[in-house]
């Protein structure tokens, strides 16, 4: 039942495509 | 004072001095030189123009140039701000200063807006947020019945569309992201801030001072 009571922004938000961090690494 | 450094300093196209990206960001002139440094390896990974191009974009995010990615393409094209299909640097260091822990809430809060906004009409209508968690889904590999992904979607969308009128607009977003600050946790890179240690740029550092 968890998902259905997730934020939907709060799931789009975990995207690897959002996470922009990867850019720094070496 | 000598100038051999300046002289000999080739830069990219679309290249614009730190000390004016500075004034226009959170960045201190030194984290615009590191940048630079981060700028010319991104914008060399695939094609050494000192452009960075979407493969090159991809490769940085996923170690995999071909690997589409609708957030992704999204962020590119916000940051693509000139609209001709890659991102310079001037065009880099002002789209990730939105990203700098300083940078003002608003303008983390209005680029996130942005970014959900798929078709640019000034509003996150209820089939956009679908498309993005359908998209989510298919990234992460996870699977959930369309019964339970309206469900998520429809939940969403009442407490966020305050008004009622079947799209959230920029109040109600603002409203929305306050009353869910993690919301925009992912606009804020702490990266950011220790940039001169990850990216020294010594030479840039010595053409500045040069200028100065």
């Amino acid at each position: 039942a968890a998902p259905v009571t997730m934020n939907a922004f709060e799931l789009i938000s975990t995207s690897q495509g959002l996470n922009l961090s990867s850019l720094f690494e070496k | 004072m000598g100038c051999f450094c300046s002289k000999n300093t080739r830069h990219t196209p679309g290249y614009e001095e730190p000390t004016v990206l500075a004034a226009e960001t959170p960045f201190t002139v030194s984290e615009v030189e590191a940048l630079y440094e981060l700028f010319k390896k991104l914008s060399s990974s695939i094609i050494d123009d000192g452009l960075i191009h979407k493969e090159e974009f991809q490769l940085a995010l996923f170690k995999n140039r071909n690997k589409r990615n609708l957030f992704a393409d999204r962020i590119f094209d916000l940051f693509d701000i000139k609209r001709n299909g890659v991102i310079e640097f001037g065009e880099f260091v002002r789209s990730l200063g939105v990203f700098h822990p300083n940078a003002p809430e608003a303008d983390k809060i209005g680029f996130a807006f942005r970014l959900y906004d798929l078709r640019h009409t000034g509003y996150i209508e209820r089939e956009e947020l679908k498309e993005m968690v359908l998209a989510l889904l298919q990234e992460s590999d996870l699977i959930l019945s369309d019964d339970i992904v309206e469900v998520i979607v429809d939940k969403t969308f009442n407490e966020a569309d305050t008004k009622g009128d079947g799209r959230i607009d920029q109040e109600e977003w603002k409203e929305f992201v306050s009353k869910n600050p993690s919301l925009i946790k992912n606009m804020t890179l702490p990266y950011l801030k220790d940039i001169t240690l990850a990216f020294p740029s010594f030479v840039v550092s010595a053409e500045v001072e040069d200028l100065e």
